[in-house]
């Protein structure tokens, strides 16, 4: 590894970043996640931490840009050079530039999210087949407001699972229009259009008007790429226009011809002859998280390594299960030491994908309707009988206690094992001395041994005080304690008196665990450890209350 | 028989990275990589800064230093990558 001269670096560990815009490649939401993920990379083995700021100036700024994006050191159209980054220090130090001429995607090709149908959010699943046709990119077949749309299963006549891809008819970005769909015709500088436009910019970017005069209103937003449109080229952002005709033949598929280095493109006209209008055809595509990942290393301070397998080799090259290399590593750690101990603020979440809802429930629960991977956020997490149980609006998995490639169950509906509870289940315990099972849910709880039970009661009749709504987590400490969890404190309670000790509580959960989130939605005791959940997250403590691992439940406890 | 196909390379408005020879090719990737600036400023002749240059360059980036354009080189040059240049100046 090498660091830049001087040792470049950050003189305080709680850094800052902000991201100025988005891709129209990738919606902000996977955006988003990339670069999480990508500072996580570094917060996995260094005490820094990293938090995002929505305004103002952070240490990170971090932008996508075309060609001559307003540094010294413009890009290169597609391919060639990706992004950059300056090493850390105030202004422009520390901010890392990504050059939107690329296709950015998760690496292995284009990643649709899709938006409203009944699929809450969910990716398109490619291929899929709708009345008996298989489609690799979305479609307005069978539509007709032109708004294309796809499957998130891989059979739209079974499972009738949909959403809408993006389209400039649906919505924009940045922009002052709220995010408000594209008005076509509109009007600019007294002309008429019908689409979107790079006319009046210099980056390149495609935007329209939100309202039918833009001279009028000024209300304007830029373009999402659909996932059929070209990139790179001098059409960014178009579909391509089949069939084509390119020195007087017709092409009706992406070609090489005329080109030099094999890369297929297509006209985004009717004769590229005549408009001379072209671009890239889609291919996997560089995947923001890794770009991210090596570009933050710059940010942090680190140079170039030349150990091929490095992240922070110059060159790109996909892997799909990232580790960081020991090079890497060692280079981080040479700069800021090793990460001991708990990181005092969580990862910000982003926005969850999939948004709960309450559904009518199905009678026969299909795996695939309900993903785990796909769950942001569970209500509860909770060990009952050493096995690890997930509960997430009316569904719960369980896995078994045997380390962490222990076997995965599910997903079971709530209601056929404990038909009395509710949808969401707050919290719940498995008390040792007796076997109960103890479920929370808002100011209720219900007690079960077996098929029996005992409420819905009142939290007040443990001794909780008026002012506690929920109980948010529990965990068993020795055979006859349970500590009970509401906003930042907690009560003990005695499980053979079923009423909390009076005397020494609440305490404040920060207090007895250092580093755990102040608010955790959850605590539960699994193979010898405490772990604290939180959002997406967990704080792993040992005995001696000292937390020796931070992560994402989905990836560390979850085979995601 | 059929009759060899017509490759024709077109310049395609907006291509910034046009169809360069790879003697082109190599001196811009060298530049902007911060592997030549130093070695022009001592004085040696072109022909001798590239050798050198590459020589640095195929080191830097763990190829078999040959110091010549080879294709193993010239594939490593195509390849997308960070902006940043390999050597600061």
């Amino acid at each position: 590894y090498k660091t830049f001269e001087g040792d470049l670096k950050w003189d305080h560990n709680d850094v800052t970043y902000r991201i100025l815009n988005y891709s129209p490649d990738l919606d902000s939401e996977l955006t988003d996640d990339a670069f999480a993920r990508a500072f996580k990379v570094w917060s996995d083995v260094t005490p820094l931490t990293f938090t995002r700021l929505y305004d103002g100036t952070a240490d990170i700024m971090i932008s996508f840009g075309k060609g001559d994006h307003g540094d010294p050191y413009p890009f290169d159209g597609k391919d060639g050079l990706l992004a950059h980054a300056y090493p850390p220090g105030k202004g422009i130090q520390g901010d890392a530039h990504f050059d939107d001429d690329e296709n950015w995607t998760l690496g292995k090709g284009p990643v649709v999210k899709t938006r409203y149908g009944n699929a809450e959010g969910a990716l398109c699943h490619f291929p899929f087949t709708f009345e008996g046709k298989s489609y690799s990119t979305c479609t307005t077949d069978g539509r007709a407001d032109n708004l294309p749309w796809c499957s998130t299963t891989a059979d739209f006549g079974r499972d009738k699972k949909y959403g809408f891809c993006p389209s400039e008819l649906l919505y924009t970005i940045g922009g002052n229009a709220d995010a408000a769909p594209c008005v076509f015709p509109f009007t600019f500088e007294g002309k008429e259009y019908d689409g979107c436009t790079t006319e009046g910019r210099n980056d390149g970017y495609r935007w329209c008007a939100t309202t039918n005069n833009f001279d009028q209103d000024k209300k304007y937003g830029f373009c999402p790429s659909r996932d059929t449109a070209v990139s790179g080229g001098n059409s960014e952002g178009e579909p391509c226009h089949f069939p084509f005709t390119f020195l007087g033949q017709s092409y009706d598929a992406c070609t090489n011809e005329g080109r030099g280095d094999g890369r297929l493109w297509c006209a985004t006209t009717a004769s590229y002859d005549d408009d001379k209008k072209w671009g890239f055809c889609r291919d996997k595509g560089y995947s923001l998280f890794l770009v991210a990942a090596h570009e933050f290393g710059h940010a942090l301070g680190l140079d170039h390594s030349n150990i091929r397998q490095a992240l922070m080799y110059p060159m790109y090259t996909y892997v799909e299960d990232f580790s960081l290399h020991r090079d890497d590593v060692a280079g981080i750690q040479y700069l800021y030491g090793r990460r001991e101990g708990p990181v005092p603020t969580p990862p910000r979440p982003t926005t969850p994908f999939i948004s709960k809802t309450t559904t009518t429930t199905p009678k026969t629960v299909d795996p695939n309707a309900k993903d785990i991977c796909k769950v942001n956020k569970f209500d509860t997490i909770t060990v009952i009988k050493k096995d690890l149980y997930f509960f997430s609006d009316g569904y719960y998995w369980k896995k078994s206690g045997r380390g962490n490639n222990g076997e995965l169950k599910g997903p079971f509906r709530v209601s056929e094992r404990w038909g009395a509870l509710p949808t969401v289940i707050d919290a719940a315990f498995e008390d040792l001395l007796t076997g109960y099972l103890y479920f929370f849910s808002g100011s209720q709880f219900w007690v079960y041994t077996g098929q029996s039970y005992v409420g819905p009661r009142n939290i007040e009749k443990l001794g909780l005080p008026a002012s506690v709504k929920v109980v948010q987590g529990a965990l068993q400490r020795g055979k006859y304690k349970v500590l009970l969890f509401s906003g930042e404190e907690y009560w003990r309670m005695d499980v053979k008196t079923q009423k909390v000790d009076e005397k020494g509580y609440p305490r404040y959960t920060q207090n007895t665990f250092g580093g755990v989130p102040s608010q955790p939605n959850d605590a539960f005791q699994f193979n010898g450890h405490t772990y604290f959940y939180w959002d997406r997250f967990y704080w792993r403590l040992t005995s001696t209350k000292l937390v020796d691992r931070v992560g994402y439940v989905k990836y560390d406890l979850l085979p995601c | 028989w059929s009759l060899p196909l017509k490759s024709i390379h077109v310049t395609f408005p907006g291509d910034i990275i046009k169809n360069m020879t790879d003697m082109e090719l190599a001196q811009s990737y060298l530049t902007r990589f911060g592997y030549m600036e130093k070695l022009q400023r001592s004085g040696f002749q072109s022909m001798v800064s590239t050798t050198n240059a590459l020589k640095k360059m195929q080191q830097h980036l763990g190829l078999e230093e040959t110091g010549q354009l080879d294709s193993a080189t010239v594939e490593a040059m195509k390849q997308p990558r960070c902006g940043l240049p390999d050597v600061a100046n």
